[in-house]
């Protein structure tokens, strides 16, 4: 593994500390998309079917477990956790799942490496996840004030994915791999949504003033 | 080309 790939997995991971640290320790889920939140359960679950049957390293199982339990244990925070509930945005969060959600399985389901369910799936969790932080973002510019951890939160999610980049690109030129398009693009399209969040975050970040998105 | 599996990846 080289260390693009690492930095990108730990950017990750601590994105979703800091989620966790915000909902159990502040006991709020203000300015967090549940429908983002959502997404990412169906795109861990989709992807990691293969977990039961193809085993790659202990990082590779130790760490999609942990995606799939937290991501799981977030949204039933967001949902049920009787504080944290009464925090979250209902009403500016009304994105709809389903017009990320049809599109991408319709296109894996035409784009995909194999017609097989393994691959259709994977297919899809990465067209999901290329898209799934968009209702956060939306989100975000329908806020008027977002708090650190927020902002921290979201510039970590979109870091992650940049890293991964770089990875494929060491990948292809290092240490030989091939092409791989369905990622590759689906990636670069997720790290692309976020380039307007990254100017506002690193706008603010230098003059020092609180985070705010035009609206 | 080597083995190129992005499935090992998160």
């Amino acid at each position: 593994m080289n260390a693009f790939r690492l930095a990108g997995d730990m950017t990750h991971l601590l994105s979703i500390i800091l989620l966790l640290h915000k909902i159990r320790a502040m006991k709020s889920c203000a300015g967090i998309s549940l429908r983002t939140q959502e997404l990412y359960v169906i795109v861990f679950v989709t992807r990691y079917v293969d977990l039961s049957m193809k085993y790659y390293s202990f990082y590779n199982s130790i760490m999609k477990i942990v995606f799939l339990g937290t991501s799981i244990s977030i949204v039933w925070y967001m949902r049920y956790h009787k504080v944290v509930k009464q925090t979250y945005n209902k009403d500016v969060d009304t994105f709809r799942h389903i017009f990320l959600i049809l599109p991408c399985f319709v296109l894996a389901l035409l784009i995909n490496r194999a017609f097989t369910v393994i691959e259709v799936l994977w297919t899809f969790s990465l067209y999901l996840e290329a898209v799934a932080i968009l209702p956060q973002l939306v989100l975000l510019q329908r806020s008027r004030n977002i708090d650190n951890l927020t902002g921290n939160y979201v510039f970590l999610l979109g870091a992650y994915r940049a890293f991964y980049l770089l990875n494929w690109i060491y990948r292809f030129f290092i240490e030989n791999h091939q092409v791989r398009w369905i990622p590759w693009l689906s990636g670069l399209l997720q790290t692309a949504i976020y380039a307007d969040f990254f100017y506002y975050y690193i706008k603010s970040w230098k003059n020092r003033e609180k985070l705010k998105l035009p609206a | 080309p080597s083995n190129g599996n992005v499935h090992d990846e998160l």
